[in-house]
């Protein structure tokens, strides 16, 4: 049976605040202010610093990147975040100390290629697969 | 833009310090296992001496590889036609490494000639050291390459017929067992790198079955007259260094080579 329409009170504002300053059980223990959201940071590994380039003909090194960064609540849409690391993350803020935050790791990898000298003077072409970051996001 | 062993350290939390001797070796050690290097490699420093072709050949191919990679990441990969014909030094236009792993330049070669001095039919052998390639990859390409000058003055008009065979066996008491891998027919008076495509050698390369590679090259004229490969303008080992015949080997790692735990 249809009940009798409820007078309309005030309404009293019901928006939840942005779920990362709710009190109590969605408060992130850890204070998330200033802490990076995760994304890619630049890594230079250099053959020179590692001083091999008597036998690297190319490159002199290359830029490989790597993830840091928070995966916190909630998990932006640019952060490519699968669907698991946004639930994961969910369950986090309700039992922060039995289950982990998801974690800033690669989404893409590319390859790089080495040119060197081996031990018989051949020159050889190698490419090394998922040795550059492309992007990062939360698993 | 630090180096790999300034930034480890910060990400690590270690608070900055310079490592140590053998703690550099050991970061180096890690890394070359992840290059997939067993131990540095120690090449006999090359000689000042101008830039070998395989080096010069070598270097354009990874200037190829590394546009394509720079360009679109991993998921590029480039049919790659295996080239025959006249070509320059550079990778000849068109072409881009297929879908290879590693490609090795093989230099290391012993060079052995019937000329004018044998009877004939004259030939040009070269024999190769295929301890380089690659063990656990199979090979998707594989091409020789040897320059070839103007021919002597006798055949400046002619065309030349160039045919390449794998050296399958040899015999003491009679002719060696020879397969067809490639034919090429130009002028005389052409000049340049050829690229002759020998992938077909390959298919027993795998293991340790067959550790050298024996290519013969036959040259004919028109009317069937065998022709001393010196005469019609190819170089060997005696050549210019930059004009010195190599043979390249494009192979590809199985898809999910086993990490063995270090």
């Amino acid at each position: 049976a249809a009940r009798p329409p409820r007078r309309r009170q005030h309404k009293k504002s019901n928006e939840l605040p942005h779920p990362n300053k709710l009190p109590g059980i969605f408060d992130d223990v850890h204070a998330t202010e200033g802490r990076q959201v995760c994304r890619r940071h630049e890594l230079y590994v250099s053959f020179q610093d590692l001083g091999w380039l008597d036998w690297v003909i190319a490159p002199q090194g290359y830029s490989a990147y790597y993830c840091e960064g928070e995966c916190a609540f909630p998990l932006d849409s640019c952060m490519n975040a699968t669907n698991h690391a946004i639930l994961q993350s969910l369950v986090h803020l309700m039992k922060p100390e039995a289950v982990p935050k998801a974690c800033c790791a690669p989404t893409k990898l590319s390859a790089t290629s080495v040119l060197y000298y081996d031990s018989n003077n051949n020159v050889i072409l190698k490419k090394h697969r998922n040795m550059v970051v492309k992007s990062c996001g939360c698993h | 833009s630090g180096s790999v062993l300034r930034r480890r350290l910060h990400s690590a939390g270690v608070p900055q310090r310079r490592l140590s001797g053998g703690e550099r070796r050991d970061v180096q050690r890690e890394i070359l296992a992840v290059l997939g290097l067993p131990g540095r490699p120690r090449p006999r420093a090359p000689s000042r001496a101008p830039a070998a072709a395989a080096p010069l050949f070598m270097l354009d191919l990874y200037h190829a590889v590394a546009g394509e990679e720079e360009e679109e990441g991993e998921e590029a990969a480039v049919s790659r036609p295996v080239l025959t014909g006249l070509s320059t030094q550079s990778p000849p236009p068109g072409s881009v490494v297929s879908r290879a792993d590693t490609v090795v330049s093989l230099v290391n070669m012993v060079e052995q000639d019937r000329d004018l001095f044998s009877p004939k039919p004259y030939w040009k052998e070269l024999r190769f050291d295929l301890t380089q390639v690659p063990a656990g990859e199979a090979v998707t390409a594989a091409e020789f390459r040897i320059y070839k000058n103007r021919a002597a003055p006798g055949y400046a008009n002619s065309s030349l017929q160039i045919s390449i065979y794998e050296v399958e066996a040899q015999n003491s008491n009679r002719e060696s067992d020879l397969l067809l891998l490639d034919v090429q027919d130009l002028r005389a008076g052409t000049e340049g790198w050829l690229v002759f495509d020998v992938t077909a050698a390959s298919n027993h390369w795998s293991g340790d079955q067959k550790r050298s590679l024996g290519l013969r090259l036959y040259v004919e004229t028109d009317d069937g007259h065998s022709v001393d490969p010196g005469s019609a303008g190819l170089l060997g080992r005696r050549g210019p260094r930059s004009k010195q015949p190599f043979m390249v080997t494009f192979s590809r790692a199985s898809p999910s080579p086993g990490r063995v735990t270090r």
